[in-house]
């Protein structure tokens, strides 16, 4: 896959962070 | 049948919490072809939004844009403007990390939309956070400088000193 190339961007490592936890239950 | 789709969703969200994103994106595939089968939109579009996720995971940026795409389309015909806003959020942090900044702006510009009609001042303040790094991004200061300046005040307005 691609690399994770931009962790440099606050706003999507911040998003990212935040979707680790994020499931849309059931 | 109905059972056994709603099982795969939920062991699809939990191998993804426990970080086994490829196991999770198989049950989320299975609980999606349940859901197509039954023509259960709402569930279709919940198993499209978990598997975009599971590909960010797994480094499948353009897989994810992929699946992203179908929640958004989804949300749309369901009338669902949150799941709306989250899926133009998504799809404007995908194409972020995909480098493709005219169109991680496009989306973002769309969330921002969204929130404004939803009255989402968190929501509107991410959206200019993300739209202020895509112009730097594009070599447009002028614009950034606006949506931080915009995200400033949002941010001073709802008490995140962060």
């Amino acid at each position: 896959g691609q690399r994770l190339h931009l962790m440099q961007v606050d706003s999507v490592q911040r998003w990212m962070e935040d979707l680790k936890l994020m499931t849309e239950c059931e | 049948r109905a059972a056994q789709g709603r099982a795969y969703g939920n062991l699809g969200n939990t191998q993804y919490l426990l970080g086994n994103f490829t196991e999770a994106a198989t049950f989320h595939k299975e609980r999606l072809a349940i859901a197509k089968e039954f023509g259960d939109k709402a569930a279709e579009r919940r198993a499209y939004s978990n598997l975009g996720n599971a590909h960010i995971f797994l480094g499948r940026f353009d897989v994810a844009a992929e699946y992203y795409k179908k929640t958004l389309q989804l949300a749309r015909q369901l009338r669902d403007q949150a799941v709306e806003a989250q899926a133009c959020y998504s799809l404007g942090n995908t194409y972020t990390l995909l480098q493709d900044y005219e169109r991680a702006a496009e989306y973002h510009l769309r969330h921002l939309l969204i929130a404004q009609e939803l009255a989402d001042r968190v929501g509107e303040g991410r959206a200019c956070w993300s739209l202020g790094n895509a112009y730097v991004s594009m070599g447009s200061p002028a614009q950034a400088l606006t949506f931080a300046k915009k995200h400033l005040q949002i941010s001073q307005e709802i008490g995140d000193r962060n």
